[in-house]
């Protein structure tokens, strides 16, 4: 298979994340062009993930989030399904 | 602290557990006294009294799986996800599971306590949900913290509370 760049790497680990943990849809049955790794995560969810962690809201993925995602955790998601 | 929607709760206040199977990590009483000690963080600030039984369904039915295990929400191996737990209802629900890809120890900081993290999952088994409140043990990250000095934060005492009252001692 294709491997990742390290930057498409971050994005797809956020995605999943947001997907899990924060109610975001799979894009499956969607029209895309473009591998889901090369999808910057949407912002209204990054910020709402970076709100609940008291993080500095910006609605990208930066450094600091990607840190909090990679922490272990519960299995439950921080917002209702 | 929050809460689920609909604020899901046990409509009783003894409620049974059970241990279904093992964790190889940690020997049986280790195990034990870990799930014990841990339903007793939230006996202590409510009038919720548990009861362990080893056979049939209890309220509340603890086991230890990896990956794949029959709830539609798999584990992911080691770190990220190291449990689950659901709400308050009958079937599924309370029923908390611990991702065994994970060395759980006894009170190391080599691996999860599973005295904390079990704790953190009857929270949800017990109806809340998770607190935005760093240090509250609802938060939904992992952090090391001694068990011998683990208390539980107002903010998760407040949560509890608003559920099922306050301790009747």
């Amino acid at each position: 298979g294709p491997i990742l760049k390290p930057a498409d790497k971050n994005k797809a680990i956020a995605r999943d994340y947001l997907r899990k943990f924060y109610n975001l849809e799979n894009l499956m049955g969607t029209t895309h062009f473009r591998p889901e790794e090369e999808i910057d995560p949407p912002s209204d969810k990054l910020k709402e993930m970076q709100k609940f962690f008291g993080l500095k809201v910006t609605g990208t993925l930066n450094k600091e989030t990607l840190e909090v995602m990679k922490k272990p955790r519960c299995g439950v998601p921080d917002v209702a399904a | 602290y929050s809460t689920f929607e609909g604020k899901p709760k046990w409509q009783k206040n003894k409620l049974t557990y059970r241990i279904v199977n093992y964790t190889p990590d940690m020997s049986i009483p280790e195990v034990d006294e870990s799930i014990k000690k841990a339903l007793q963080v939230w006996a202590n600030v409510t009038p919720l009294r548990f009861t362990r039984i080893n056979k049939g369904t209890a309220d509340i039915m603890i086991s230890f799986a990896t990956r794949d295990h029959g709830d539609a929400q798999p584990f992911d191996g080691p770190q990220g996800t190291l449990a689950h737990a659901f709400a308050p209802s009958t079937g599924i629900g309370g029923d908390a599971h611990f991702d065994d890809d994970e060395l759980f120890t006894l009170g190391s900081s080599k691996g999860p306590v599973l005295f904390l993290v079990a704790a953190h999952e009857f929270g949800h088994s017990l109806g809340l949900s998770h607190s935005d409140v760093h240090g509250a043990l609802m938060f939904p990250t992992y952090s090391f913290t001694d068990p011998d000095r683990f208390s539980l934060s107002s903010d998760d005492i407040r949560g509890i509370q608003s559920i099922y009252g306050l301790t009747d001692s």
